[in-house]
Formats: structure tokens, C-alpha cells, sequence
């Protein structure tokens, strides 16, 4: 039992070791700017449990409004290491140019008086939501983003969707760096498919080569296990009490109505092509992911999601009300 | 949970008093124990084998009423009031409250008309007063009150001592919930199963439809 | 240990945990909704 505790130990001095800021490496890396010349420099993002948590409950109690905040963190290597993060009193970042405009007297308060308080790590980034319309960069984002990595490197943008971690049962959440302007990017690997909703789908098709997406990945200290088994101790009840089907109605009729405008919009297209009528060597290549195959693919995760949601309540009628005493 | 926890240091506490005593001064304990307002579980007072020995003495009634404040009501205390000692206002109160446990055992939902007549309360106001006050601030039930349809709706109730027999019901709704939830196991594992062959069968089958595709291409071309 | 019968009679007591028409007829409806969702599924995927 004593080297059982011992072992556990060490791994937690390993999982707390990265907690450690040390200054002299930070300065060196911000003197040697090894991200001026690749612009694809950093690839990964290591975000801590407790950064996690209070960005996404932010983004949640934002409801159907965008809201923002700031990261605070450091690099090491080519991984940005997100520690803590802090909302900003700002709302609805997508009505507007220039939404942390705002909050620049908040941020260097907060800022200040972090350092006093011993809090030594610097701003590495921002996050905001996009509730409902999932994880990618507006116009209004990538020009943001772009113009924080002009002046404040290294920075990170991070976007969450709450409304479809609620749907989805794990957090939607996505990392960005934007690309220099005029810089064009090599053939990127495909990243994984997402729903757009149709009156976003031109921003997000016009701007998506200007930005690049980082791998993600959590981290959490010792204390930070401890307290989080606390939580789910307290809230076990509640989080398997509620229900992705009852909590997200409006969200999944928005959902069905965006695919019916979509199938109607692939109609169209389908009617008005002449493609029946051409000789097979005349006719265009389909693209290999066609309209319709992204539309069943939307609809296949929309069911998916609802059949989850189903399962949970059926299994729950069948546990807690067919037994009679 | 809660209400047991609180209880736990009370009925040592009158364990210990019943097991020191003996004859009157039991009886002392006894209406001390039945009036106590954090106090609503009677079986280890009754076990303690001083009180056991009481049976056939002259205070044998005040097991009467352990036993009717373990496992009765206050209606019951009305209609065998000729046999047993005059209560004490706090023993009646607390009377009452067991009594309104013994009622959400049989339903969830009590309408206002029943409460009234089995807690003799004479309008609605008193009633809430008694089940908010008395009731739910002591933690032995939890609930909402609907003043729309007049009752009152038990979300949670506490244990009361269990009667003779009821062991026998308890184990049997125990067994079903076992029982109930062991098949759910095993159908949802035999739907796990069921997917997963289903996916295999999916995806060699796409494979064959490429396959075939590619040689009918060959052949063409 | 009365304590704990105590608890489990209380335990049982709460079930089944809801029990009315009006449950029944949300949760056949949210059931029949969902499947209805499948079966569109299912014909999209066709």
C-alpha cells in the first residue's frame, strides 16, 4: 500500500508539474518568436479542467447569446497551455466589429491585479460561443483573431458551442489560429464534419482556408480530480434527472427546420441541373461530398442525438416507475 | 437519509435511558422519547428489554403507546383513546406528523379533505400551516403543495418503524427492482451485440457493392 | 438495523417514481416524436 501511494504520488507531482510557471522560459520563447516564421507553429492546445468548466458554464449561462472571454496561460513548444480563463462583460460578439472594445479597461485591471495577486501567467487567447451554429470563425472572428496575432503573440481563439454540448453530451469546442494575411496555406487535412446552419453557412464557407484548427486536449491537477468527484457526487442526481430532449427542444426544431430548408435548396439544385439529359462523358464529376450526402449526414446526427436522448428516458421509465411495491 | 442521521443520536440517547431505568421512571422516558421533536423512530426504545418487561405491570399501557407511536396513527389513538393515557400536546403533535408518514406510504398524492379529517384540522390555512411548520421544516417530508386541486403532493416521506409483516413486501419490491433492472442489463447488452453485428453485416456489404463496382469498371474499361 | 430499514422502506416507498396519465401521454408523444424523426431519417438516407 505504501508504494500504491507512492506511485499515485508521483503521478500527481506529474499531472501538477505542468501548473508550474516558469518565467525565464516564457521570456525566452517571447524574445525568439519561433511562430513568426511558421505560421502553422502551434498545433496542439492543452486546456485545464478547471478553464474548461468555467468557459463552458460561461457560454451556457449565455443562453442564445454570444458571449466572450479571455484565456490565461503559456506556451511550451508547439502547444499553447490554457490554465485559467475569465469571462469579460461583453455580449453578443457576432453583432459587432469590434465587441472587446468594450472590456479593454476591464482586461487591464484584471490583468493588473492578477499579477499582484500572484497569478504570473499572461493572456494567451480568447473564447467565445456560438450557441447553436457550432465551432468555427466568423468574418468578424478571423478579422479579430488576426489582428490580436499582429499585436498581442501568442494568441489563441477558442469557440464553444454550448447548445449543441448540451445535444451532443460532450463539449463542442474548437481552437483557431488565423493565417497571415495573404498567406496560402498547403492542402489541409480534412477536419472533422460539422452541421452549419444555412443562413451561416457563406461566413463560414468564405473564411474557412484564412484559419487553421489546433488539437485539443484537457489536463487537470490532483486537487482538481478530488474536487471534480466532489461535484459529480453532489450533481450526479441532477445531471442524470435531466434530459437533452426536453432541454433542447427549440434548438432540435431549429435543427429539422434548417435540414428542410437545405433538402429544399438540393432540390432545387438537382431540378435545374441538366445532368440527365448530357452523354456520361459530358457530364460534371460530383464532388465527393455532394449536397445531399451532407444533408442525410446532418440528419443521420440529428436522429442520433434524439435516439440517445430517447434511450436515457426509456431506461429511466423502465428503472424508477415499473416497479410497483 | 437526513432524518435518520439526525435521529441516530436521539434514539441512542434514549436506548441508553430506557436500559438504566426501571418500572415508573421508564414511564418518564417513555413521554419524554413520544414528545422529543426531533424523535420519530420508536423500534429500538421498544426492543430494550426493560421495556419489554413492563408487559403485565401496571405501566403496560405506556407500551401501548410506544408501540401506537412506532406503528399507529392518531386516528387509531381516537378510537382506543378510552385504553390509553391522555397525550401531551407535544405527543399529539408529533402523533399527527407520524400519521401523515403512514398516509404517504399508501399514496402520493393526499387530497386536503383526507389530511383534515385524519390530522382533525378544521380549515386549509391550519392544515398547510401544519404540514409546512410541523411537517416539511422538520425535515420528515418533502413535497408541494397544490391549492388549485387541494392536495398535497409527497415527493419524499420518511421510514416509519416497520410493522410486523411489511419486512416480508419489502423484500418482494426489492427482489422485482432486481429483477427488473437485471433484464435491463442484459437487453441492453443484447443490443450492443445486435449493433455491433449490424455494423459488421453494413460494412461488409459496402465493401462487396465497391468490390463489384470497381470489377464491373474493370470489365467496361 | 432498524435505521436502515427504516430507509429502505422510505426508498421504496418513492416508487415508481411518477405515475400519471398525463406523464404517459408526454412520454408516448416524445417516443412517438422521436421515432417519427428516424423514420425521416431512415428516408433521407434512402
Amino acid at each position: 500500500s505504501s508504494s500504491s501511494t507512492a506511485q499515485a504520488q508521483a503521478a500527481a507531482i506529474d499531472t501538477d508539474s505542468i501548473y508550474y510557471y516558469d518565467e525565464s522560459t516564457q521570456t525566452k520563447s517571447q524574445q525568439d518568436k519561433p511562430w513568426v516564421n511558421d505560421p502553422h507553429y502551434f498545433k496542439r492546445v492543452k486546456i485545464s479542467a478547471l478553464a474548461l468548466l468555467k468557459m463552458v458554464v460561461h457560454a451556457r449561462s449565455g443562453g442564445t447569446i454570444e458571449i466572450m472571454g479571455l484565456m490565461q496561460g503559456k506556451t511550451e513548444g508547439d502547444s499553447i497551455i490554457v490554465m485559467d480563463a475569465f469571462a469579460l462583460p461583453v455580449e453578443g460578439t457576432e453583432t459587432r466589429v469590434n465587441a472587446q472594445a468594450d472590456a479593454y479597461e476591464y482586461m487591464v485591471d484584471y490583468s493588473q491585479t492578477n499579477r499582484q495577486a500572484g497569478r504570473l501567467e499572461n493572456v494567451v487567447g480568447w473564447y467565445h460561443s456560438h450557441p447553436g451554429y457550432g465551432c468555427w470563425l466568423s468574418g468578424i472572428d478571423v478579422s479579430t483573431q488576426m489582428l490580436n496575432q499582429q499585436f498581442q503573440e501568442p494568441f489563441l481563439a477558442v469557440v464553444i458551442d454550448p447548445t449543441r454540448t448540451v445535444s451532443a453530451g460532450k463539449v463542442e469546442i474548437g481552437a483557431f489560429r488565423t493565417y497571415p494575411q495573404g498567406y496560402k496555406p498547403p492542402d489541409e487535412p480534412v477536419s472533422e464534419y460539422q452541421t452549419i446552419p444555412l443562413n451561416k453557412i457563406e461566413d463560414f464557407g468564405v473564411h474557412c482556408k484564412q484559419y487553421y484548427s489546433l488539437d485539443v486536449t484537457y489536463f487537470k491537477s490532483s486537487l482538481d480530480s478530488h474536487l471534480l468527484d466532489l461535484l459529480w457526487n453532489k450533481y450526479w442526481v441532477n445531471t442524470l434527472s435531466s434530459s437533452p430532449l426536453l432541454g433542447n427542444r427549440d434548438y432540435v426544431a431549429g435543427q429539422i427546420s434548417d435540414l428542410a430548408e437545405k433538402l429544399e435548396q438540393a432540390e432545387t439544385q438537382l431540378h435545374s441541373r441538366m445532368g440527365s439529359f448530357l452523354m456520361p462523358q459530358h457530364r460534371k464529376k460530383e464532388p465527393e461530398d455532394s449536397q445531399l450526402s451532407k444533408i442525410t449526414r446532418d440528419s443521420s446526427k440529428i436522429t442520433v442525438e434524439q435516439v440517445h436522448g430517447l434511450m436515457s428516458q426509456v431506461i429511466k421509465d423502465i428503472l424508477f416507475n415499473s416497479v410497483h411495491p | 437519509m437526513d432524518i435518520e442521521q439526525k435521529q441516530a443520536e436521539f434514539i441512542d440517547y434514549f436506548v441508553k435511558q430506557a436500559e438504566n431505568q426501571k418500572g415508573s421512571s421508564l414511564v418518564n422516558v417513555i413521554v419524554e422519547a413520544t414528545s422529543h421533536p426531533s424523535l420519530f423512530a420508536f423500534s429500538e426504545i421498544l426492543s430494550v428489554p426493560s421495556i419489554i418487561q413492563l408487559q403485565g405491570t401496571e405501566f403496560s399501557v405506556y407500551i401501548d403507546v410506544l408501540r401506537l407511536f412506532a406503528h399507529g396513527t392518531w386516528s387509531d389513538y381516537k378510537s382506543n383513546a378510552g385504553s390509553l393515557p391522555p397525550l401531551v400536546p407535544s405527543q399529539v403533535r408529533k402523533l399527527k406528523q407520524l400519521s401523515l408518514l403512514t398516509l404517504a406510504e399508501v399514496d402520493k398524492v393526499l387530497p386536503y379533505d383526507l389530511l383534515m379529517v385524519e390530522l382533525d384540522v378544521s380549515n386549509v390555512r391550519e392544515l398547510e400551516d401544519f404540514l409546512i411548520n410541523e411537517c416539511m421544516y422538520s425535515g420528515i417530508v418533502r413535497g408541494k403543495l397544490d391549492q388549485l386541486r387541494r392536495c398535497f403532493e409527497v415527493q419524499f416521506a420518511a421510514g416509519r418503524d416497520l410493522r410486523p409483516g411489511q419486512l416480508g413486501s419489502m423484500i418482494q419490491t426489492l427482489s422485482a427492482w432486481l429483477s427488473t433492472s437485471d433484464n435491463l442489463l442484459v437487453s441492453i447488452q443484447d443490443k450492443i451485440k445486435w449493433a455491433d453485428t449490424r455494423s459488421e453485416l453494413d460494412k461488409k456489404h459496402q465493401k462487396e457493392i465497391e468490390d463489384r463496382v470497381e470489377e464491373v469498371k474493370k470489365t467496361l474499361n | 438495523d432498524n435505521s436502515l430499514l427504516r430507509q429502505v422502506s422510505s426508498l421504496l416507498r418513492r416508487l415508481p417514481a411518477i405515475e400519471s396519465g398525463k406523464f404517459q401521454d408526454d412520454f408516448l408523444m416524445e417516443y412517438n416524436d422521436t421515432l417519427l424523426i428516424t423514420y425521416l431519417a431512415m428516408i433521407t438516407n434512402c
